[in-house]
């Protein structure tokens, strides 16, 4: 296959395009001699069009606005856009805040920075903007550090309504090679000395996904360690990491966000690791992952589900724009799309696909979550509820077989009731009922089956926290589990939400986890960000079985739907196919 | 809300098609009773 000659092919495209990214960092690197310390955090701002790749730091500063309010800003670069925190009530913001942004030689280079006025629960309105060719800015010599911008109004582009300061600055592309060598030095210091002995420098090649053999591993850390002293320092590590990456690539994937790297390319390999180690860390102030303005101004509390709009079910998804879900009907043998509004799937991936995530869940988030589902439960356990029973009804009519449910409607005093709904008997026939040694599935829900946790993680779950032990909790001696076998049940709003018993045999224990109301829709356990199964609330029985051995049955508790009731006991006997418990509005 | 059931390893063999479309991200819609798997002990009984 030629496999000597392409890989030298390979090897040098690879060096072209490094040598044309960053041949200003040679360049000066060149001049430098061997890479000595600049001195410097950041390079001059004036730069030449074809360099203009790499990180730059853009601060925004302050604004002065003409009346007080709650203010915020957001930055648009591309797909990248980014918000800073709300201001005090004032007419002069300062936010002080710093996102590193990643600049392509011919990539975006216009800004557009947006001001909106915000209250917390109302929907933030946007009062002023600019335009900043970031090319321009940092190609101009200029005096000072920061740069004032008029903000236009948004409908009347002649009149200024305030003014911004911000500053943007190229991060010096060596102060960068050795700020991210700092960095993936760190994962694996563990005794913080600030450099690597053998076992730390093996443990951080493991983390970069490379299966490399131990004797190689040994060699690299004898090159790498070049003053012989039995440790690497980071200017050590930093060398090993440039060179190596271009003859035989080290870093295969992102310790932080686990994604394949690009092997080929060190530049980007860099540029993806800083801005994913910054992320999370505090020392970005903005937070990132919003795909418009406009979506990163929003209040987002209520669109975190797909119950979020339940009181509207009758004007909502029927009027709207829809996004759909496939899957695979085990009946009919069809794939069947569910439907779901756009706006709910925008926002759930906006808030549970992104890392903003990490930060947005960590100012309130959780506890109104709870607070919210707590309000729809005593709001469906009102006699007022049952006015919603027809019209869910009739918006699910297709998926809703009144024909099963045990009681007519006129029977249910309150919605709650009804979404607990039992089923007439034989309404869900129990398969080979005489046969304990068949597991049946544990309810109306769209299903999803792996041989073991790494085929979950592979397909599925892609929550970077995502364990048997974090699942079942501390409580549970999970052992015999580790790797064994996983089956997931997910339910609609629309389901049945009485769950039964999987196998027969005896319930072991009952175990409460208090934890969080994320919704448990596929966006967010597809979410990289996201734990929701070891972060929601649950409960986990164990049944004890003569044909399956112990088996875990975790019920999920999720935004709006957090209340879990067990119809049986500690001690009991269990059928497989038994009604087990149902899932309500509560908290 | 969500159930997920946890069998010990090599407790359980699923049926093939609700593995297959779980391979390829594909959630399968199903309802209570339906059949899930079978249990590998009997499987392997059979076999003797």
């Amino acid at each position: 296959m030629g496999h000597g000659s392409s890989k030298e092919d390979e090897s040098v495209s690879r060096t072209s395009r490094f040598r044309k990214k960053f041949h200003l960092h040679r360049e000066r690197r060149r001049s430098r001699g061997n890479g000595s310390n600049s001195g410097s955090h950041h390079h001059n701002r004036v730069l030449n069009e074809e360099d203009f790749a790499g990180i730059a730091l853009l601060t925004l500063i302050s604004a002065e606005m003409k009346f007080k309010d709650k203010w915020l800003a957001c930055v648009s670069l591309g797909e990248q856009t980014c918000r800073t925190a709300i201001s005090d009530n004032t007419d002069k913001p300062i936010w002080n805040s710093e996102k590193k942004l990643l600049l392509e030689r011919n990539g975006p280079h216009v800004a557009r920075i947006s001001v909106f006025e915000t209250n917390r629960l109302s929907k933030s309105n946007l009062e002023g903007y600019c335009e900043v060719d970031l090319l321009e800015f940092l190609t101009k010599d200029s005096d000072t550090d920061f740069e004032v911008f008029d903000l236009l109004d948004p409908s009347s582009s002649n009149k200024i309504v305030g003014k911004i300061s911000l500053s943007c600055s190229v991060e010096d592309p060596i102060e960068t090679e050795k700020s991210f060598a700092r960095r993936i030095l760190s994962i694996v210091d563990y005794n913080q000395d600030g450099q690597l002995s053998f076992k730390e420098f093996s443990d951080l090649i493991s983390a970069f996904g490379n299966q490399v053999a131990a004797n190689k591993k040994e060699e690299l850390f004898k090159a790498a360690d070049k003053n012989g002293d039995g440790v690497v320092s980071v200017d050590e590590l930093a060398a090993l990491l440039a060179l190596q990456q271009e003859k035989e690539p080290l870093m295969n994937c992102c310790p932080v966000c686990g994604e394949t790297l690009e092997v080929a390319d060190m530049v980007n390999t860099m540029i993806h690791l800083t801005l994913c180690f910054d992320e999370g860390t505090g020392n970005q102030v903005m937070t990132g992952g919003f795909l418009t303005d406009k979506q990163a101004s929003n209040v987002w509390m209520f669109k975190l589900s797909e119950w979020g709009h339940f009181s509207s079910y009758d004007v909502g998804l029927n009027s709207g724009s829809r996004a759909h879900i496939l899957v695979f009907d085990r009946r009919t043998k069809r794939l069947v799309e569910e439907l779901i509004d756009v706006k709910i799937v925008m926002s759930m991936r906006a808030i549970y696909q992104s890392k903003i995530g990490l930060g947005l869940m960590d100012i309130g988030t959780k506890e109104l979550l709870k607070s919210i589902s707590e309000k729809q439960g005593r709001k469906m356990n009102s006699v007022e509820s049952s006015k919603e029973i027809p019209k869910f009804v009739n918006f699910f009519k297709d998926q809703i077989n009144l024909a099963d449910v045990k009681y007519p409607l006129e029977h249910f005093k309150t919605f709650n009731e009804f979404f607990i709904r039992e089923l007439k008997p034989g309404a869900r026939p129990i398969d080979c009922m005489e046969r304990e040694e068949v597991a049946v599935c544990a309810a109306d829900s769209r299903l999803m089956a792996f041989k073991s946790v790494e085929d979950s993680l592979r397909f599925w779950i892609k929550g970077q926290k995502f364990s048997i032990q974090g699942l079942l909790g501390n409580d549970i001696c999970s052992n015999s589990f580790l790797n064994g076998t996983m089956v997931i049940f997910r339910l609609a709003p629309q389901d049945y939400h009485r769950f039964h018993l999987p196998v027969s045999g005896i319930i072991e224990q009952f175990v409460d986890i208090p934890g969080c109301l994320y919704t448990v829709n596929p966006i967010a356990v597809n979410s990289k960000y996201c734990n929701v199964f070891t972060e929601n609330k649950r409960v986990v029985s164990i049944i004890s079985t003569a044909h399956f051995g112990k088996v875990a049955f975790v019920a999920i508790g999720a935004t709006m739907v957090g209340s879990i009731t067990f119809l049986k006991n500690t001690g009991d006997f269990v059928k497989k196919g038994d009604e087990f418990g149902y899932f309500s509005f509560g908290g | 809300s969500t159930v997920i059931c946890v069998f010990e390893k090599d407790a359980i063999q699923i049926d093939k098609d609700l593995l297959q479309n779980s391979a390829r991200a594909l959630e399968t819609l199903v309802s209570v009773g339906m059949r899930m798997g079978v249990s590998k002990k009997e499987i392997l009984q059979t076999e003797l």
